[in-house]
């Protein structure tokens, strides 16, 4: 495989193209990823990468990264984050601007919704293939889970399971009110 | 593997058996954990805890930050373990053109992940970061060992083993136990440390409900006892009489 060796190897791939996006929102916003599936050095590396844009409000789906640390450097606008540990504390709840970085630690969850500018970032993560796991949305872990485990863990009706459950139809980039902001 | 023999945690005079030093108290059962400071376990980069689940209890779902091994020592169970973008595959079917609305309203159709049956001996292997919960579905006490191998490359963290909750309340059932209110509000699921505002913006649903994922005022635990058993979508286990297989029943429509 001499195309495949480290003195030729592809080491650029640009995140920025809205047509490029992994995940897209006309509402909401966008999320591109690059990972060692389609960067190949970056498995080398043992790294990746993300990039996010929120539109007025839009909101980052409460998330958890499975297998790295994230540090989020904000390219534009600005956005409330809030991060939280293992206790269930809020290690960081506040606006974050551009030029900014923030450190989110692997398990933590996190939140962030975008100000009226809207917001972009690019996250840099500390695996080849950074995967998260998302708390609401179509995809979520709320999703996986039967109405009665929901109902029973929350203390809530059956209804409001239901609810909690299948309110959110968007994956991971989520239109917002600003009423949270 | 970060090996902590390199660190020197490894220069071990004397290796004792050890009993579990501390326990976490809930409604539905109990958590008895080794202390995962002592010599053995920081060389090893484990730590090691028992689950005993009484009869119709559920553990509440969590992640760890660590791969971890199960063993079940006593009693069946089921679990399910939530892989975010995996498929809803346990699914109520669909309903019929002769079904009328009020039926319709009143039968709710679930869909979730896959439920699997574990019991004594087995041996379930649960990925970092994800999310799983169980419930003891048999009339005895359900009791398991789980490893954390904190020292494993897909732990990004110390080698603290660290338990986030999805759901309930563990430092009240803690509380019960010690009878000390110290700590009241350092511990709390993840819900805990969003606002409320943002919950109700991110699941779309009312503040009440917003709450109650929160769990402040929930005093029983990460283990819970489900009143009337649990119901969720899942196959008849095939069961076997006297070395003889039970025959399943199928049935269908033409095509």
């Amino acid at each position: 495989g001499l195309e495949e060796t480290v003195c030729n190897a592809k080491i650029r791939e640009n995140l920025d193209k809205p047509s490029r996006a992994d995940v897209y929102n006309p509402r909401a916003g966008r999320f591109s990823t690059v990972n060692s599936l389609t960067l190949p050095i970056l498995g080398f590396l043992q790294l990746s990468a993300a990039r996010g844009v929120l539109y007025r409000n839009g909101i980052m789906a409460p998330h958890w990264s499975m297998n790295a640390h994230s540090i989020i450097y904000v390219t534009r606008g600005e956005a409330r984050m809030q991060i939280v540990n293992h206790k269930g504390q809020a290690v960081f709840d506040g606006g974050v601007r551009e030029g900014q970085v923030v450190v989110v630690p692997q398990n933590f969850a996190a939140v962030k919704q975008a100000g009226e500018e809207g917001c972009e970032w690019v996250e840099l993560n500390t695996n080849d293939n950074a995967m998260i796991s998302t708390l609401s949305g179509r995809t979520s872990v709320m999703r996986g889970l039967p109405v009665d485990v929901i109902a029973t863990a929350y203390q809530i009706s059956r209804e409001e399971a239901e609810r909690l459950k299948l309110s959110r139809r968007e994956t991971i980039i989520f239109s917002g009110s600003g009423r949270s902001g | 593997r970060g090996g902590t023999w390199q660190q020197g945690e490894c220069q071990i005079r004397s290796i004792n058996a050890r009993e579990p030093s501390y326990s976490l108290q809930a409604e539905g059962g109990v958590t008895e954990f080794w202390d995962f400071k002592n010599d053995e376990f920081q060389c090893a980069g484990v730590s090691i805890r028992r689950h005993r689940l009484q009869p119709r209890a559920l553990m509440l779902p969590l992640y760890h930050n660590a791969p971890i091994l199960v063993y079940v020592v006593q009693g069946r169970g089921i679990y399910g373990l939530m892989i975010s973008g995996c498929p809803e595959t346990f699914e109520s079917s669909q309903q019929t053109e002769k079904q009328s609305k009020e039926e319709r309203r009143q039968r709710f159709r679930d869909r979730h992940q896959k439920i699997e049956e574990f019991r004594e001996g087995d041996i379930v292997a649960i990925p970092a970061g994800a999310a799983h919960w169980a419930y003891n579905d048999g009339d005895q006490e359900l009791v398991v060992v789980v490893l954390h191998d904190n020292t494993n490359n897909a732990n990004q963290l110390d080698q603290n083993p660290r338990s986030f909750l999805l759901a309930g309340n563990p430092e009240r059932g803690q509380e019960q136990q010690q009878g000390s209110r110290r700590g009241q509000r350092e511990l709390g699921n993840v819900f805990r440390g969003f606002d409320v505002h943002m919950l109700t913006e991110v699941f779309g649903v009312d503040e009440e409900t917003a709450r109650r994922l929160q769990g402040e005022h929930d005093t029983r635990g990460h283990i819970v006892i489900v009143e009337h058993g649990l119901h969720v979508i899942r196959p008849p286990f095939r069961r076997r009489e006297y070395g003889r297989e039970e025959e399943e029943g199928y049935y269908g429509g033409n095509n």
